[in-house]
């Protein structure tokens, strides 16, 4: 009847036993929650009407929704090198939690795909990680011109004044490789790291949202001239991917993690005839 | 070396923004992929002479394959080959360690680092929505994990993993996964 505690080298998780989403990382409340937008559909033939594509991210309403189905079981397996919790959605979503011995930082592993299209609605997921005591009053940093990090608010620009007429849409930013939160007040920080080029925003206080895949079913009217409707194998494409989040006050661990997380070992195999001690 | 140019040039043309953002035709995708494909794997050639010549192996030569799909725990030569080299080329300018997971089917593993030390590992499944990923074509049902301490910078390492006669590898553990059904 009570939550789930998960603790491993140092680093513990609790889920919730109601949803399955993780709502604390040792004391610091942190919730993750995958959700998805639903594209807006349209003939472009005005403004209004113009449709989420390919070019323009275009949510119907500004509210995340949750996935249809919660989580239906957890699973844990802990050993001497990883323990992982494994958050089943259904048979082709999942995320994995990681924690590894001798790291500081939890890896996400997410999983996602096909998207369902049957009901005729385009759908971009996000996922979405809370700090709910981090008082970020709005600010949050990316590095998105891949070198330094720069300060974003919500509906503002620095350099002219803007009136933000997509509230959801008009707040995302690129990130390469990390963005943070953080309360400067207690100097508390939530960092999460991407391994690839994602959209992120920070729509509620202490968030940071990622926009992790993507499929749509109208043309924007930008030039493509088509939906973004991949179907490799003859179904939607499913992709799989990885978070590493930290909830660190350390400032610099961040960008030593990005440069980890990108320039990560090449691995190369090779058969062999030889025994241990002759290769080496 | 024309496989170099060839992949070079790929890579020049795949900078276009269309590519680089994924707002391409999909049949202008699927081209910018097939050129990156032909690229890598023509430099798999030259990928491998370098790394035989770093490893100073004295004559005789390895073949170092790639595996492009461990991103969805597939690799024809962990899966089916013992024993097998895996070496690890750390890029980075600092030491560095890494956490390995090397796609193979069920059994025991005995992994020997570059002193003779035998190294800690575990087994675990591979997720089911992995397995059921469309496109995935493999063998492996279960991940060989171990942990690649302190790799020199720029340079490389390499373990030796084997299938161990008689009894199982000593430092091996197989995970058991436990379920937690949720109420809802």
């Amino acid at each position: 009847k009570e939550d789930i505690l998960v603790s491993a080298y140092g680093l513990s998780l609790k889920f919730d036993r109601q949803t399955g989403h993780l709502v604390q990382i040792g004391n610091e409340s942190v919730e993750q929650q995958l959700l998805f937008y639903p594209a807006m559909a349209g003939n472009n033939s005005r403004f209004e009407f113009r449709a989420s594509g390919a070019y323009i991210f275009r949510p119907n309403g500004t509210d995340a929704l949750p996935l249809e189905q919660p989580a239906t079981k957890l699973t844990t397996i802990f050993g001497p090198v990883i323990t992982e919790i494994r958050q089943h959605i259904n048979t082709n979503t999942m995320q994995i939690f990681r924690l590894h011995r001798d790291e500081s930082f939890i890896e996400l592993d997410w999983i996602l795909g096909p998207i369902p299209i049957e009901d005729g609605i385009g759908k971009e997921y996000i996922s979405r990680f809370t700090a709910p005591e981090i008082r970020n009053n709005g600010t949050f940093f990316t590095d998105s011109n891949g070198r330094e990090m720069l300060q974003r608010q919500l509906n503002h620009r620095l350099t002219y004044k803007v009136n933000v007429t997509e509230p959801t849409a008009g707040n995302f930013y690129p990130v390469n490789s990390f963005a943070y939160v953080e309360d400067k007040s207690t100097r508390s920080r939530m960092t999460v790291l991407n391994d690839r080029a994602q959209g992120v925003s920070s729509l509620l206080p202490g968030s940071l949202e990622f926009m992790i895949h993507r499929r749509l079913l109208h043309d924007d009217a930008f030039g493509v001239g088509e939906a973004l409707n991949e179907t490799a194998y003859g179904v939607g494409l499913a992709a799989r991917g990885s978070h590493w989040l930290g909830v660190e006050n350390s400032r610099s661990v961040a960008r030593f993690l990005a440069q980890r997380m990108a320039h990560s070992p090449i691995l190369t195999f090779s058969p062999t005839t030889l025994s241990a001690e002759e290769f080496r | 070396s024309n496989v170099l140019n060839q992949f070079q040039r790929s890579q020049a043309i795949a900078q276009h923004h269309d590519a680089v953002t994924g707002t391409a035709k999909q049949h202008v995708n699927n081209d910018y992929i097939v050129r990156l494909d032909q690229g890598i794997r023509g430099c798999s050639g030259v990928f491998s002479e370098s790394f035989n010549h770093l490893l100073s192996l004295n004559g005789s030569t390895l073949n170092q394959e790639y595996c492009a799909m461990l991103n969805i725990s597939q690799c024809q030569t962990t899966e089916q080959n013992s024993p097998f080299i895996v070496t690890l080329y750390n890029p980075l300018a600092f030491r560095s360690s890494h956490t390995v997971r090397i796609p193979v089917t069920d059994g025991s593993y005995a992994i020997t680092d570059h002193e003779g030390r035998l190294v800690a590992s575990q087994m675990v499944p591979i997720a089911e929505a992995v397995l059921l990923l469309p496109g995935r074509n493999s063998n492996a049902t279960n991940e060989l994990i171990f942990r690649a301490e302190d790799l020199p910078p720029l340079g490389l390492r390499s373990y030796h993993v084997k299938t161990p006669e008689g009894k199982p590898g000593k430092r091996m553990l197989r995970s058991r996964p436990k379920t937690i059904q949720l109420p809802n």
